[in-house]
């Protein structure tokens, strides 16, 4: 554990909590993807299946438990208690675009060519591109409200960090894992176009809109 | 497998 990976799982659960909050505190679920959070459901659950067969750290254990029952508590939010506020006309992003080639990639290029295995590579390949609906959604309303920006931000952020963790463990530990240093490079790139905006505009206490 | 990094990752 070293202050990179450690950040960067605290940016992650702040993220998740960020939107957990602001969807209980408004009762309301606008703006927000609910095919993004569908997603990070399906990358939870599939990653965190070695809950069931290997114990790593009381820490490790925890988080994971945290991360899958925040994704459900969100997914539940989205589409029951709060159901008449989510806005899934604007919702439109064709997941199938994403599942179909993620799912394609992760039984071609795997550390090993077992279910667990290929489940974990599917979770990594997948959560590098969760993020689309809901960036496809704010660019088609052209606007996104500050606190969902900030859930955007730590969002990308987590990824970021870990860009770091890996580095550090590369050269301190000589572990290096290919297929989530290049998954982690894709999901950070995708939220670069949105941490210029929040750069620029949220962090100057302008709103979040896009050019007509 | 050898080849499988360990997942003590999030």
């Amino acid at each position: 554990m070293n202050v990179f990976r450690l950040t960067g799982d605290l940016s992650h659960l702040a993220a998740i909590i960020i939107l957990l909050l602001k969807i209980w505190k408004t009762r309301s679920c606008a703006g927000i993807s609910g095919k993004s959070q569908i997603l990070f459901a399906v990358v939870f659950t599939s990653r965190y299946l070695d809950l069931l067969t290997s114990f790593i750290s009381l820490y490790n254990t925890s988080m994971k438990v945290i991360y899958i029952g925040c994704a459900y508590a969100t997914l539940y939010f989205v589409y029951m208690k709060f159901k008449a506020t989510y806005d899934g006309n604007h919702d439109t992003f064709r997941v199938e675009f994403l599942l179909v080639p993620v799912g394609g990639l992760s039984f071609l290029v795997n550390h090993d060519f077992s279910p667990l295995e290929i489940l974990w590579t599917f979770s990594i390949y997948l959560e590098s591109v969760a993020i689309l609906p809901q960036l496809f959604m704010i660019s088609k309303t052209g606007e996104a409200e500050t606190i969902t920006t900030h859930y955007l931000f730590f969002l990308g952020l987590y990824r970021a960090l870990y860009l770091f963790n890996w580095i550090w463990r590369f050269y301190f530990e000589g572990f290096f894992d290919m297929i989530a240093i290049v998954a982690g490079l894709v999901q950070t790139i995708l939220y670069c176009d949105f941490f210029y905006l929040y750069i620029t505009k949220v962090l100057k206490g302008k709103k979040l809109s896009l050019p007509a | 497998d050898e080849d499988v990094p360990t997942k003590d990752e999030l």
